[in-house]
């Protein structure tokens, strides 16, 4: 009885309403990783470190969650010739974000598949719409609200990052709890391959190793003094 | 005049004294993924005046065990952490977002008077 007292004492401690018990473990993404790796070292090597900057990102923040992507695919059938050969509804849900805090990073990852040299893939444009969440997520298909990004991205691919920071903003005074986004992937046939070929493979590959996460970094000023002076 | 340094053992004198605890004991290597626990470090220990003269005390440690050597109504200096270091933990919560949060100041790394 008593250490589950105490438990509870030091999840409170650690902000934490109760101990999480997921289903299954996420693979940790590289991003996260490779910061937790570089604190570590830093720490074993007893060198003092600012915890309120997150230097591998240039920004300040103590606070990093990486928010896997439940959204669904919106079109399923064979590419059409000419239109987008990928609409995805992307959808975060942004409940866990509570505590106070600024948002000091928002960053979208789109990972278009490994990067691979054997043959140059087609250019794709890349555009992302805001969807307003009253009414339209029940139906197949929500309707693209505000144009975020419209990005071309040059074969061969890799991830492509998107900075929502500002329709985080907005989102965080809204009091919504989740964000969905639309997502057109449209693939740059090669003009003089005939049959579009390639972009018939781009648009399957695109279909099955897309994956979208939202990066969100906050600042506690309760744990993080302003960029404080080196202690006398 | 050097300070004659205490006889008997230095157990007793302020020093850092190591508790790890683990994330398995407590059952959190479910959803904790790194580290696989953390030191819970501990200041205790005895201030006499002649430690206050050298180990990495405070100047006020000093004068507070000259004063109780003066008049013991006055207290012993103390034994309290003057190094600490941060952790980080990365996690999963119950949304499965994988969390990655840093902690200052929870680490004791030395002790003082």
């Amino acid at each position: 009885q008593t250490s589950r007292f105490q438990e509870y004492d030091l999840l409170q401690f650690l902000d934490l309403e109760r101990a999480p018990s997921p289903h299954r473990f996420q693979p940790v993404p590289p991003v996260l990783r490779k910061i937790f790796q570089a604190r570590e070292a830093a720490a074993a090597g007893g060198a003092s470190q600012d915890l309120c900057y997150v230097k591998e990102l240039g920004v300040r923040g103590n606070l990093l969650r990486l928010f896997p992507d439940h959204g669904f695919f919106l079109n399923t059938q064979e590419p059409s010739r000419d239109g987008p050969c990928l609409q995805k509804f992307l959808y975060f849900n942004l409940s866990a974000v509570k505590e106070k805090g600024k948002l000091t990073m928002a960053r979208l990852t789109l990972d278009l598949g490994p990067r691979s040299y054997y043959h140059l893939r087609p250019e794709v444009v890349v555009s992302l719409f805001v969807v307003e969440e009253r009414g339209v997520w029940g139906r197949p298909h929500p309707k693209p609200g505000r144009m975020l990004a419209l990005q071309s991205v040059p074969g061969p691919q890799g991830p492509v990052h998107f900075n929502l920071q500002g329709v985080l903003k907005d989102w965080n005074g809204s009091g919504r709890k989740n964000l969905g986004l639309y997502l057109e992937i449209l693939a740059k046939g090669d003009r003089y391959s005939g049959v579009n070929v390639q972009v018939e493979n781009t648009c399957d590959r695109l279909m099955r190793s897309l994956h979208a996460s939202l990066l969100v970094v906050t600042l506690n000023p309760e744990h993080c003094h302003p960029s404080s002076r080196k202690r006398r | 005049a050097a300070i004659p340094v205490p006889k008997g053992s230095c157990r007793s004198l302020c020093h850092r004294h190591q508790l790890f605890i683990s994330f398995r004991d407590l059952g959190w290597h479910k959803w904790v993924i790194a580290p696989k626990g953390f030191m819970a470090n501990y200041c205790h220990g005895d201030c006499p005046f002649s430690m206050t003269t050298y180990l990495n005390s405070s100047n006020y440690a000093f004068m507070q065990a000259l004063m109780h050597a003066v008049d013991p109504n006055v207290p012993k200096a103390v034994c309290i952490p003057t190094k600490l270091s941060p952790i980080s933990m990365l996690y999963q919560d119950n949304d499965e977002n994988v969390v990655l949060r840093h902690y200052e100041d929870m680490v004791v790394d030395e002790c003082g008077c």
